[in-house]
């Protein structure tokens, strides 16, 4: 475990929960695209599987387990509690465009054919693209709460973190695992633009409002 | 391909 690491959980924990907080205390799930929701939630559930074989170490299964029921908890507001409050004329990104070519690219680049493998591989591929939905939607509305900017940022700043925390794992660990590093450069690259207009216009204003 | 490394990471 390197610092890199650590914070890039630490912001991803805190992406998700500002998200379940954004939600439950307003209650409303307007701006959210509850198809990134599902997608991240089947990223968590297929990667997470090894929760039932092996046993890494406290932190390792204590986080698995926060991010699959916070998930999960936030597919469950999205869709059932606060339904009526859910946009989802403006949730229309056709994800299975990503399941699909994903799934296929996990059977043909993997470390290993064993059904975990594949499955871990097949979460590493779409958590890269999982975030399309969420972002097609805001430049379909043009606008997001400040709150979901935040939920956003805190959420691609983890992967890149991530990135330096492979730099810094080949570095002194000789760890190099490139299926990871290829999907996470991708995930990375997907919110650079977001970053820019979070980090330019996000001060002061109350919506972020992005040019359709 | 490398053998599977062990995927410590979340």
């Amino acid at each position: 475990m390197n610092i890199f690491r650590l914070t890039g959980d630490l912001s991803h924990l805190a992406a998700i929960i500002i998200l379940l907080l954004k939600i439950w205390k307003t209650r409303s799930c307007a701006g959210i695209s509850g198809k990134s929701q599902i997608l991240f939630a089947l990223v968590f559930t297929s990667r997470y599987l090894d929760l039932l074989t092996s046993f890494i170490s406290l932190y390792n299964t204590t986080m698995k387990v926060i991010y699959i029921g916070c998930a999960y908890a936030t597919v469950y507001l999205i869709y059932a509690k606060f339904k009526a409050t859910y946009d989802g004329n403006h949730d229309t990104f056709r994800v299975e465009f990503l399941v699909v070519p994903v799934g296929g690219l996990a059977f043909l680049v993997n470390h290993d054919f064993s059904p975990l493998e594949i499955l871990w591989t097949f979460s590493i591929y779409l958590e890269s693209v999982a975030i399309l939905p969420q972002l097609f939607m805001i430049s379909k509305t043009g606008e997001a709460e400040t709150i979901t900017t935040h939920y956003l940022f805190f959420l691609g700043l983890y992967r890149a973190l991530y990135l330096i925390n492979w730099i810094w794992r080949f570095y002194f660990e000789g760890f190099f695992d490139m299926i990871a590093i290829v999907a996470g450069v991708v995930q990375t690259i997907l919110y650079c633009d977001f970053f820019y207009l979070y980090v330019t216009k996000g001060e002061g204003r109350s919506q972020l409002s992005i040019p359709t | 391909w490398q053998p599977p490394p062990s995927h410590d990471e979340l």
